[in-house]
C-alpha cells in the first residue's frame, strides 16, 4: 500500500523532473506529497520553474505554461507503465509554437522507445505538419460523422494559403 | 498488444458503420467544431469497458447510441470493435491462441452491454482485465480527454494524487 | 429587485439568440432560469442547437461549441450595456477556422457598432491576420516583459513558411 | 470615454516602464507561453479597482510587485496609469474640466494601494465608480480573462445567474 504508493512517486517524480525539461528545453521541475504524512492521504503539489524563471508553485505559472507542465506530468505516469496505445485530444490548445514542436519531439522519442501508436486530435496547424498521417472528421450529413484520409501535403498547402 | 483498426456502427455521431486503420507513430485527427473527433476518441474508451456515462458526456449509457437527426430516426443498438494484434501472445490463457484479438462491446437501448472476445460472450470484467494486463483500459493515464489538462491544473492536491495511484 | 433581473434577463436573452446565430453562422439557442420560481435565485440554464443539429443543454455539445455558445453570452451581456473598452485573453483557443473567421467578424460589427477598442491575446494565425494592428510579448531577458510593435505582414508572411 | 494608452512600471514581469497605446478597431498582442501577456491584461483591471489577490493569480495584492530574477532585484513598487480621453465630458463632475483622465494605481510592498485622479488623491470607490459610470470597471463582462469561458460552461447554473446579474 503505502510503499508501492512512495515507490511510484518516486519513479514519476523522476520522469517528470526529466519530461519538463524535454517539454520546456530547460527549467526544472519536481513534485511534492503535501497536508499529510501518510502517503494515501497526501495531496500532490507541482513546483515548477520554467526556463530563466524563479520556482513556483503550478498555479502561479501562465496558462500555457500550467498546460506544458500538467501534460509533463501525466507523461511522467505514462512512462512508468507505457500503453500500446495514447490518446490525446486537443493537448495543444493553449501552446506556442515553439513548445508544440518540442512537444511533437517527445512523441516521437516515445514512439522511438515504446512503439506506443498515438491518435491526436488537433486544431493546431504545427502539429498536423508533424504527424506521420491524417484523418478528417467531416459531417457533410448534418449531425452524421464520417471518416476521411487527409493528405499531408494537401493540409500543409491548404494552412499556408488560408 | 497492439492496436489495429476499431469500427464503429450506431455510436453517437458516427451512424454509418465506420473503420479507422490505427498505424505506427502519429496518427492526427482533424476537422471542424463538433464533426465527431472527442466522440471517435471515446468510442476507444467505452469499447475497453468505461461505465460512467458522465464520462462519456452522458446522463446514461444508452446516451452513446446514434439519437437521430431530421432526416434520420434514432437508432437502438451501437456497436465497437476493437481489432487488436496479439502476435507477441501475452493475452489471457483463455484468449492466447490466437494472432487476432477482436474486443467488441454492443449495447440495446435499455438493455445494457455485451461484450465478445473472438466472437464469445464475456463479461465487462473480462475486457477490463484483458486491457489492464497490457497496461492500457478504459482509465489508462493515456487516454487524455479534452479538457482533462485543465481539470489536472484546477484539481485539488488531493484529487490530482490519485492520478499516481492509477502508476502504483 | 426581481422586476430589473427579468427585464436584464429578456434582453440578454434576445442578444445571446442573435449572437449565437451570427457566430455559428445558423441554428438556434436560448437561455432558461431554471430551480427556483425567483429569478434572484435562480439557476441559468443554456439551450443550445448548432446549425442542423438537435436542441441540447450546453454540457452536451463539443468542446468548440461550448466555447463558442459561451462567448455568445458574454457578447450578449456586453450588447446591454457596451464597454469602450473590451479585453478578451485567448478566447479563440478551442475553435476552428470557421468559427474564428465569424467570430472575428463579429468583433469587427461590434467595433462599427459602440465602437469598443479590443485587446485580443491570441495565439491563432487566422485571429491574427484579422487584427488592425498587432504588438508582441517578448521576454529577451528571462523574467522581463518588453512589449514590441509587430508588423502584419511580417506576421502573416512566418505564418505562412513556418 | 476612450481607453488611449496603458503605462506599466514594476507590475508583475513588466518591471521596467512600458507604453501600449490602443487606438480603434482590434488589437492583436501575441507572444509565447509565459512572456506577459495576461500580465498585461491584468494591469488594466487592476488600475480600475480589482481588490482580489486571486483574480490576479496571487494570494497576496503585494503579488503584483515584480519579484525579482536572478539578475534583477525584487521591487518594492508597482505602478500603472490609465490616460483616458475625456472629450465628451461624461466623467464624475469633479475630474471633467478635462479632455484627458489620467488614473493611476501605486502599490508600496506592504503599505497597500494609493489611487489618483490627473495627480488628486482619490479613494479606491471614486475609481471604481468613474469606470462604472462610463459602463466599464475590474469587473466588465466585456473583461474576459483566460479561462473564464471554461469557468463559465463548467459554472454550476446558479453562480452561472451571477453574470447575468452584473448585466442588471
Ligand atoms: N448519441 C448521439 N447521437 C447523435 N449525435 C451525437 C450523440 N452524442 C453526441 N452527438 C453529437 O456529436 C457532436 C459532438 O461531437 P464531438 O464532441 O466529437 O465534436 P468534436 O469534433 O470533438 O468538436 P470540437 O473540436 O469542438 O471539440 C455534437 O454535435 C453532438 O450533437
Ligand atoms: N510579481 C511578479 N514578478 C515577476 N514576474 C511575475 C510576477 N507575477 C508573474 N510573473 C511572471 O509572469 C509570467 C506569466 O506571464 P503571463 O501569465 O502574462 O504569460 P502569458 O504571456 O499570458 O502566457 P500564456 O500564453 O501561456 O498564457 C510568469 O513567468 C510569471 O513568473
Ligand atoms: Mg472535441
Ligand atoms: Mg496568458
Amino acid at each position: 500500500g503505502r510503499e508501492r504508493m512512495l515507490a511510484a512517486f518516486e519513479t514519476v517524480n523522476k520522469h517528470f523532473g526529466e519530461l519538463f525539461v524535454t517539454l520546456f528545453g530547460g527549467g526544472n521541475a519536481y513534485l511534492e506529497l503535501v497536508d499529510s504524512d501518510d502517503p494515501l492521504d497526501a495531496g500532490l503539489e507541482i513546483m515548477a520553474s520554467p526556463p530563466g524563471k524563479k520556482l513556483q508553485s503550478l498555479s502561479l505559472l501562465s496558462g500555457g505554461e500550467q498546460a506544458l507542465t500538467a501534460t509533463s506530468l501525466i507523461f511522467a505516469v505514462f512512462m512508468t507503465n507505457p500503453a500500446p496505445i495514447c490518446v490525446l485530444d486537443e493537448v495543444d490548445a493553449p501552446l506556442d509554437d515553439a513548445n508544440v514542436e518540442r512537444f511533437c519531439g517527445l512523441l516521437d522519442n516515445i514512439v522511438a522507445q515504446t512503439k506506443t501508436r498515438f491518435l491526436i486530435v488537433t486544431h493546431n496547424a504545427v502539429t498536423m505538419s508533424r504527424m506521420d498521417r491524417l484523418f478528417g472528421v467531416t459531417m457533410s450529413e448534418r449531425g452524421v460523422s464520417q471518416l476521411v484520409s487527409v493528405d499531408l501535403q494537401m493540409a500543409e498547402q491548404l494552412q499556408a494559403v488560408s | 498488444m497492439q492496436f489495429d483498426r476499431i469500427r464503429l456502427s450506431g455510436f453517437k455521431s458516427f451512424v454509418d458503420p465506420t473503420e479507422l486503420h490505427i498505424e505506427g507513430g502519429l496518427t492526427g485527427v482533424v476537422g471542424p467544431n463538433g464533426c465527431g473527433k472527442s466522440n471517435l476518441l471515446e468510442a476507444i474508451r467505452w469499447v475497453m469497458g468505461e461505465n460512467s456515462p458522465k464520462s462519456m458526456r452522458g446522463s446514461g449509457m444508452d446516451d452513446v447510441i446514434f439519437a437521430g437527426t431530421d432526416r434520420r430516426p434514432a437508432r437502438n443498438l451501437a456497436e465497437v470493435t476493437l481489432m487488436l494484434n496479439n502476435s507477441a501472445r501475452k493475452a489471457p490463457a483463455e484468449f492466447n491462441d490466437s494472432d487476432l484479438l477482436e474486443v467488441s462491446r454492443r449495447i440495446e437501448r435499455e438493455s445494457g452491454s455485451a461484450y465478445r472476445i473472438n466472437g464469445r460472450d464475456v463479461r465487462a470484467k473480462d475486457v477490463q482485465l484483458l486491457f489492464a494486463d497490457a497496461a492500457t483500459g478504459a482509465h489508462s493515464p493515456a487516454l487524455v480527454s479534452q479538457g482533462r489538462i485543465s481539470s489536472l491544473i484546477s484539481a485539488k492536491p488531493k484529487d490530482r494524487r490519485l492520478l499516481l495511484e492509477e502508476a502504483a
